[in-house]
Parts: C-alpha cells; sequence; structure tokens
C-alpha cells in the first residue's frame, strides 16, 4: 500500500521474521532517535566502517568474529564517597533478555583510563561491583588493552566474557551487569570532594556484547556431497531430454 | 522420449516466450531507509539495494535461470495440459546479507548482519 506508513505496514505483518525483529528493535515513530552522541557513536561508526562497505555489505575481511554488536550504555551512575583517595562510581549496565538464536562470543567494557575533571588528573580502572564482595578483581582474563582502542589514547578496553558468562549471563529475569569505575587523583594534587556530576555516565564508560545468531546456522543444513550429486544427476539427465 | 514431448508443442513458442529482453533477470533497484520509513534509527548505511526479479518464464528456460525440473513440467502442464496451472513466477534465486548500524528504543547502538537482504540473482519457479 504506497504511502501507507512503513511502522503501520510493519505491524500488519509481525510474523515475518525481519519485520518482527525490526519492530523489536525499531524505536516507534513518535520516539525521536535516542541522542546518541560522542565516543559510544563514534566507536560503533569505525566498527561499522571496517566490518561493511558504503553500501552495507559484510565486508570479507571483517575481523570482528559476530555477526551482531551491541553497545550498552550505563543506566544510573552512583557516585560513592570518597574512599581514601579512591573516587567510586558504580555503573550499570541492563542485559535484554538472552534470545536463545543469540549467542555470546565476547563481553568487552571500554573506560576511560585517564580523564580530566578540573582541576583533577584522574587514572581509573573498572572492577566488578559485587555487594558485599571482598574480592572486586576480574579473574586473570580481564585486562585492560588500551592498543586496541579506537579512539584517543584515553579509552582502554577490557575484555570480561567470562565475568559476564559465569555471573550474569544465565540468569533468569532482569539482569543488570554492575561494575564501578575506580578513579585516582594522580600524584601530588591534595585529596578533595571531586564533583562527578561533570560527566554523564556516557562519557566514562561503555559496554560492547558481541553475538552470533545461531539460528540461522540451524537452518542452512548442509547437504551431503552424495546427496548433491544424485541431485545433480537426476536434474540434468531430465533437463537434457526435456531440452 | 524429449522428441515427443516437444513435437507436441505448437511452433508458435518462439513468439510465446516474446522477446529475449522480458524474460526473468534481476533488476537493480536502490531504496533510501528514509523512503523506507526507517532512518529515525538506521544509522548505516543511507542507501539500500534490495534490487528484484522481474520477467516472464520461457517454456524452455534458458540454463543460467537455476530453474528445478518442476520448472520446465509446469510449463508443459500451463501449456499442454491445463491453463489455469500457472507458468512458474520469476523470483529471487540467490541472496546476500547486509550490515545495519541502528539506534535501539533504549540508546543502545546495534551493529547487526541480516541475511538475505539484497537479491543477487534470479530463478524460474
Amino acid at each position: 500500500k504506497v504511502g501507507q506508513p512503513s511502522n503501520a505496514l510493519m505491524a500488519d505483518a509481525p510474523s515475518l521474521p525481519l519485520i518482527r525483529e525490526l519492530l523489536e528493535e525499531a524505536p516507534g515513530k513518535q520516539q525521536r532517535k535516542p541522542q546518541v552522541l560522542g565516543h559510544p557513536l563514534r566507536y560503533m561508526l569505525e566498527l561499522y566502517q571496517r566490518s561493511a562497505d558504503a553500501r552495507g555489505h559484510p565486508r570479507e575481511n571483517r575481523t570482528i568474529g559476530a555477526t551482531m554488536v551491541r553497545l550498552v550504555r550505563p543506566l544510573a551512575n552512583i557516585a560513592r564517597p570518597l574512599r581514601g583517595p579512591w573516587h567510586i562510581k558504580t555503573l550499570d549496565f541492563p542485559l535484554r533478555p538472552n534470545r536463545v538464536a543469540y549467542q555470546l562470543v565476547r563481553a568487552i567494557v571500554v573506560y576511560r583510563h585517564q580523564l580530566y575533571l578540573a582541576p583533577f588528573h584522574l587514572s581509573c580502572h573498572v572492577e566488578p561491583w559485587i555487594q558485599q564482595s571482598l574480592t572486586n578483581h576480574f579473574p586473570s582474563s580481564g585486562r585492560g588493552s588500551s592498543n586496541t582502542s579506537l579512539m584517543s589514547k584515553a579509552w582502554t578496553e577490557m575484555d570480561i566474557t567470562q565475568h559476564v558468562r559465569q555471573r550474569i549471563w544465565n540468569h533468569k529475569g532482569r539482569r543488570v551487569l554492575q561494575l564501578r569505575l575506580m578513579c585516582q587523583q594522580q600524584k601530588g594534587s591534595e585529596i578533595l570532594e571531586l564533583q562527578w556530576h561533570g560527566t554523564s555516565s556516557l562519557d566514562t564508560a561503555f559496554l560492547l556484547l558481541y553475538f552470533n545468531d545461531t539460528h540461522k546456522s540451524v537452518q542452512k543444513t548442509t547437504f551431503h556431497p552424495r546427496v548433491l550429486e544424485g541431485l545433480i544427476e537426476k536434474d540434468s539427465s531430465l533437463l537434457r531430454r526435456a531440452r | 522420449q524429449a522428441g515427443s514431448i516437444t513435437s507436441g508443442v505448437p511452433s508458435s513458442s518462439r513468439d510465446h516466450d516474446g522477446p529475449k529482453s522480458n524474460q526473468c533477470s534481476l533488476h537493480p533497484f536502490q531504496v533510501s531507509f528514509h523512503q523506507l520509513g526507517w532512518d529515525h534509527w538506521i544509522i548505516a548505511p543511507h542507501l539500500y539495494t534490495p534490487n528484484y526479479c522481474k520477467g516472464a518464464c520461457p517454456r524452455v528456460l534458458h540454463y543460467g535461470l537455476n530453474s528445478p525440473n518442476h520448472a520446465i513440467i509446469q510449463n508443459l502442464v500451463n501449456e499442454l495440459v491445463d491453463q489455469s496451472v500457472p507458468q512458474p513466477s520469476c523470483v529471487p534465486y540467490k541472496y546476500v546479507p547486509i550490515s545495519i548500524l541502528l539506534v535501539e528504543a533504549n540508546g543502545s547502538i546495534l551493529y547487526k548482519e541480516y541475511e538475505d537482504m539484497i537479491a543477487q540473482s534470479c530463478t524460474c519457479r
């Protein structure tokens, strides 16, 4: 129906897989595109340009190793009271219910390890935030690697796949990954109360979840060569006779 | 034998199939996500080329059409047995995926590869 707004069209045909997915992922027309700015958007644009050409064709040599990458922004960030030289900010990342069809390949937290909050220079790192737990450290795999950071050198990526898989991935119901950003004033400046209000949580950290779409691989059954040969043999003989 | 089948077919088959130009083939077609009404949440790409298949399915299907035997039979049935059985249709045969960068309702940003979004070749089925 020409001219009918696509949302109405989409609503008519929720049974089609793509339409159903688009309905799920697409904010309604009435909802303006949520404002996404700054590093997260730049990061995902760079990831997109490395993985697909200008017309959207996935590149043969793409290296993301996943068919879907979700950048999750932290919900709330609560600045904890000063504890010694540490300024602590907890970051809550809401994880959507896990669709059986998507297999988690990798989870990475990207955060600023150098933060400038006038007049402070801070150096930061990220830890899991587990209530009443002493060992708030990522398992050995949690390592910061700023060399892979795609943006300025102030950002670091840390692989937290093991932590996410062990601690939260298979939970039922609402799942929130809680991390905390630990920042310390760099040497020299005296300990002063730090006002976090200057940075929105968006500017300090975000979460990247890499998935593979498993349901498609199940559907695409591969013909056994013997079966394929039989099909071709029968097909070409009949085709030849008719021709 | 093939001979008996084809001999029964009236010789007018050539003009019946019409000129080669209107035979089943792939037609390039480009849209913008704005035209589809999705631009308020799709960041990239701006243009999308789904393409489409259009054209007649001649009785003797040329080899490049990847047609199954059934399509040849259906053509003969339409011609010799019962014209209410339609000729095969010209539809996509192979597809390729497209990568989309979009904003989700909660503000997350999603990179996703959607399968079977661009028609790459056609067939008569």
